[in-house]
């Protein structure tokens, strides 16, 4: 573990807390993509199914447990809770989400480090986690004003995966040498997608403006 | 150098 990685599932966990937050205190999921909360419901699952069989530390089962569980539950409230789904726009939520389970399971089945279920299925999570925010930012670019919560919330799951870019190279050039081709890439992509709104995010910070996402 | 555990990330 270096403080990288730390600072990084931290960024992420407070990303989930956001959210959490923004849908539990305001009863309102108005801006959130469900397709991108889905996607991530099978990001977790298909990366974490070594959680009852691989033990790594306290804090990794612990983590595995707090993002599975804290995603199965926006999803629930965005779904089933009878005052939160009301505010769900599916009309704006367009992104044909399931157009990225295919590819990515079939990238996941021709690049890989071992052909075995879990590793192919792990290798599918990477894969998919790096694109499962497009529904979500192509929400952002339909939806008229952003509220804080909301953009908080992408910016720090943007940021989290940042963070992880210098944890692999931290850990590359004065941990283990090892590369990790597969989690780079997929993560180098996954940065790379926030880029823009990173830029309207930062600028809209510093001009104290609210922050639109030209379409 | 020991392996270190395969996929040790979240």
């Amino acid at each position: 573990m270096n403080l990288f990685r730390l600072a990084g599932d931290m960024t992420h966990l407070f990303s989930i807390i956001v959210l959490l937050l923004k849908i539990h205190a305001t009863k309102s999921c108005s801006g959130i993509s469900l397709k991108t909360q889905e996607l991530y419901v099978i990001v977790f699952l298909t990366r974490y199914l070594d959680l009852f069989t691989r033990f790594v530390s306290l804090y990794n089962t612990v983590m595995k447990i707090v993002f599975i569980g804290t995603s199965f539950a926006i999803v629930w409230y965005m779904r089933y809770h009878k005052v939160v789904k009301q505010t769900y726009n599916k009309d704006e939520d367009t992104f044909k989400h399931y157009f990225l389970l295919l590819p990515c399971f079939v990238l996941a089945l021709l690049l890989h480090n071992e052909f075995t279920t879990m590793d192919v299925l792990w290798t599918f999570s990477l894969y998919l986690e790096a694109v499962a925010i497009l529904p979500q930012l192509v929400l952002l670019q339909q939806s008229r004003n952003i509220d804080n919560l909301t953009g908080n919330y992408v910016f720090f799951l943007g940021a989290y995966r940042g963070l992880y870019v210098l944890n692999w190279i931290y850990r590359y050039f004065l941990q283990d040498h090892r590369a990790r081709w597969i989690p780079w890439i997929s993560g180098l992509v996954q940065t790379a997608l926030y880029a823009d709104f990173f830029y309207y995010y930062i600028l809209s910070w510093k001009k104290h403006e609210k922050l639109k996402l030209p379409a | 150098n020991r392996q270190p555990p395969k996929h040790d990330e979240l």
